[in-house]
């Protein structure tokens, strides 16, 4: 199944959870590709691709340069393997403007791969990047911080999803959103978290991740919070998350 | 002068900064324009400028359908003005590759403005929309969270800003970097703000924002947090940056 992890908003915890969710299915005995299509790479730094290691990225597979095959790499994460993200994938939101079939250009490249799960980690904006990845998936998975300003773009996204559903991606769904950075002792956090699941239902994860220090330190050792220190609150989300996604992900 | 809060890396305070520096520079008797030039709009619904208030936005001033002083509208706040963000500035990063000086549309826009201070609120990528920013100011000031995945980016950052001064804008500087969420029993954010201070040295603002809930609380009431909370740890930090500013922006 291909899953696009996806929120306009930034900083959210959309890396933190392709990585560490990627990490939790590989665990559990499925094959895994990440896709890294931020320009910032910050999943494949998370993983400890160093930049020296990344000769190619989706951006030249979009381009038509290389195959999948080419830009994929293996992680020190049995079962889950990445295709990391170059500085050049920068330059590929103006490159793909003016190019033929530009919606669909990630999603034909992604014909060919036969990983279990495919997810996408994309960058905190509705540009070509993230349109390329919401045509190129069945699913979309939206972390969602709990703060006030994290809510204000949903609806924003959701539309989105809608045109693209409308249009150039009729099986797209919402595999489900994500409450991240949660804080039991924090009013505003369990307020934004009660408001989410009154307007959004049973599309909210049960899971909610919580605010744990061990998730932003994993990535500073190159490992996923899984690796780093497993008992943690974080990871143990994470391994509940990949559950559910797994519950939910049963074929159509 | 003209201030862009730049940072590609998403939720790291750039809107956060942007509100509350302005409100303490308007404070402080200045004028003060702000400028929304994110799609999302959190500045403008941060200051209570409603989504059906907002007539006109940057959007419509940089490809020439408005004028400035058209797109400006007065906030809570003596002394600050908004030019709001809609949603139609979602569309501007490919509308705007196919347009004559693409670069320099909001520069040029910008030329008739009165105000002591123009603040620029960018959204978290280095498009189209954040390459006007850059153009159009003298400087920029970079919020930067004490985070492994934040200082990823600060090199990339500022490999842009040389291309901006080296291209179409040679008076562009830094004025400065702001650490932001920073938490002194966290050793990694203690370690990062160290790290910051030992490469950027005196570029690295003296005064550090403290993660605070107060100021993620403020936007949810419309208000900056100079208002909602004067006294909190968060607004005093923004006060303390407005006086450091004041006395780096000396004229050239
Ligand atoms: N549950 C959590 N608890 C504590 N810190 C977290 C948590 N999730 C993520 N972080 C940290 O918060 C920051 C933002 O998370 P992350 O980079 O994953 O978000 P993002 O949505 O991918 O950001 P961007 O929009 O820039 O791509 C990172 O420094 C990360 O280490
Ligand atoms: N010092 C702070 N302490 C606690 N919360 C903060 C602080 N600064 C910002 N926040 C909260 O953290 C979140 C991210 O901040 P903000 O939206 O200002 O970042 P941003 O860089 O503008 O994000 P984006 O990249 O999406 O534009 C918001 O919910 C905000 O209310
Ligand atoms: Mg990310
Ligand atoms: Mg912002």
């Amino acid at each position: 199944m291909r899953v696009a992890v996806v929120n306009q908003k930034g900083g959210v915890g959309k890396t933190t959870t392709a990585i560490n969710l990627a990490t939790a299915l590989a665990a559990s005995g499925a094959s895994v590709l990440l896709v890294d299509a931020d320009p910032q790479g910050n999943a494949s730094t998370g993983l400890g691709v160093d930049r020296r290691a990344r000769s190619r990225s989706i951006y030249d597979v979009v381009l038509g340069d290389a195959s999948l095959a080419d830009a994929t790499v293996p992680t020190s994460v049995p079962g889950l393997s990445l295709v990391p993200s170059t500085a050049a994938l920068s330059g590929a939101e103006v490159e793909l403007v003016g190019v033929e079939r530009r919606l669909h250009r990630m999603a034909d490249a992604l014909t060919t791969d036969t990983h279990d799960w495919l997810l996408i980690d994309c960058p905190p904006s509705l540009g070509l990047l993230t349109m390329n990845a919401l045509v190129a998936v069945e699913r979309i998975l939206i972390p969602l911080q709990a703060e006030f300003f994290a809510l204000e773009g949903l609806s924003q996204l959701l539309a989105t999803v809608e045109r693209v559903r409308a249009g150039p991606n009729p099986r797209l769904g919402i595999l489900g959103i994500l409450l991240t950075m949660t804080d039991r002792r924090n009013r505003l956090s369990e307020a934004v978290a009660a408001d989410v699941r009154a307007v959004m239902g049973a599309q909210v994860f049960d899971v909610m991740v919580p605010r744990n220090v061990r998730l932003s330190e994993a990535p500073s050792h190159g490992l996923p919070a899984l690796v780093y220190d497993l008992r943690c609150p974080g990871s143990q989300a994470y391994i509940a998350l990949a559950r559910e996604v797994l519950a939910r992900a049963v074929p159509e």
